[in-house]
């Protein structure tokens, strides 16, 4: 079992896009995939078609009954999901004390998610009890980044992060990668040029266009390969996916 | 004086977007405008160059040393800015007593921003102390939401959130503005079909379209009219602003 969390401070940034692109893309190479919803918004859930206000046993259980939890088919092959449910957010309110409490994911899946070949984590765009969980539990941790000004220093602020965690000793690999880059415009460029330059081996050299089948998509309730794999969009996640696999060594 | 909130908890929907947008067309009306960062992220103050871990006197003394605080020129005509520093993230880590603390900004706009005549207030995609804050101070509310699947959850949240401050005798009038409109997708003319159904006279009639001018005006710091006074996004923008003004009556 490998487990992937997908986190970015930055809001809007692709994060519920690249985790359910890159679970859809190892469903289809015929992994066993679970998807863990830790934002209180959600939207993972909901692209998922489940309710977050009727759904039972979610990431909520992790901090109150976690042997509760039950994954739910997502009826896609190879795609099961614990969803969030709104009570979320009300952990992160309670959670004045962290103590202890940053490791109750990591131990929930050391126990119950072992059929699974990988976990995808979507988290919310906030440094929380949440994100906390998701950094400790991981093995890798991808990291999307708009190709665009205001979501530089939201990145320069997830890279403090990372760094005040490696100094305490706990190093997260970890791939940058640039999404709903936009060709035509200075700014996607740039920015691009930007980020290859800081991130050097830390970013995925390739790029995720901006691709209109994402939002039909989620729409639509279904991963993206499904009705639009052709899309370009949606084969640079499959592409990102080959590369990020171990026998094409992580960048 | 008059106070314009822009909030929805779901990240990227444009609310740092729009707080530029609609401040830019009131200035190029002629009227004097402070804008008000409380996002820990800072986009907006990094949108004005100025640096979050440098700037002085930031949103973040609102908790501490409020007279402290000194509005910024921003060198745009009629254009002044708060800004936020990094340590506003603290703000909401330590404040698990809200008690009193939600009328801070409330206080000091009344005490200290009578010279504008608009305030507009950028916040984080987080329900939280800088939100509280925000919704308690303002005039009206700006909604800004993508015309995409994702968002409507997010959307419903917020107004259940507001639908709770009327039962406590806190109505506040907002606005609920379609974002970033593709007229070439199904999924954003649906959702906006949807949109207009459910929030009537609550939604703005028109559509923010997508409009790749706004990363660039972020990258290069400047208000959107300066550079694309004819670019679609900017000119829907004041249109958006003239139908808020009070003459024309508050939908
Ligand atoms: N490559 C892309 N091209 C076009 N649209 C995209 C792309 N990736 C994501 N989107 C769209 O951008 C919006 C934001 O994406 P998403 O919800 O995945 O971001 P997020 O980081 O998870 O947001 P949040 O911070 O709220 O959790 C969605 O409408 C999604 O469909
Ligand atoms: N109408 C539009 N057309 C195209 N791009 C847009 C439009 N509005 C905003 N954007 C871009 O979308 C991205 C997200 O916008 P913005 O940062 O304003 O959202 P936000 O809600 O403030 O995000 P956060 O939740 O992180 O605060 C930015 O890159 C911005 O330039
Ligand atoms: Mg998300
Ligand atoms: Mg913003």
């Amino acid at each position: 079992m490998k487990i992937w969390t997908v986190a970015n401070q930055k809001g809007g940034v692709g994060k519920t896009t690249t985790t359910v692109s890159v679970a859809d893309a190892l469903a289809g190479l015929g992994y066993r995939v679970l998807l863990m919803d830790l934002d209180p918004q959600a939207s993972l859930t909901c692209y998922m078609q489940l309710d977050p206000d009727q759904v039972e046993n979610t990431s909520y259980d992790l901090f109150n009954k976690p042997e509760r939890i039950r994954p739910v088919d997502t009826g896609f092959e190879g795609l099961h999901i614990v969803g969030a449910s709104m009570a979320l957010a009300n952990v992160e309110k309670r959670s004045s004390s962290i103590d202890g409490k940053g490791l109750v994911l990591k131990r929930w899946l050391q126990q119950h998610a072992q059929a699974y070949d990988y976990v995808l984590i979507d988290t919310p765009p906030a440094l929380g009890m949440m994100m906390i969980n998701a950094l400790a539990a991981c093995d890798h941790l991808l990291v999307p980044v708009q190709t665009d000004f205001l979501a530089l220093k939201g990145l320069e602020r997830m890279m403090k992060v990372l760094g005040m965690l490696a100094v305490s000793g706990a190093e997260i690999p970890h791939t940058v990668i640039a999404t709903m880059f936009d060709k035509r415009t200075n700014a996607s460029r740039r920015t691009y040029q930007f980020l290859k330059n800081q991130y050097k081996t830390r970013i995925w050299p390739g790029v995720i266009p901006v691709d209109t089948k994402f939002r039909e998509a989620s729409r639509l309730g279904v991963p993206p390969s499904f009705l639009f794999a052709q899309s370009h969009g949606i084969v640079a996640y499959q592409k990102l996916t080959r590369d990020l696999l171990p026998d094409d060594l992580l960048r």
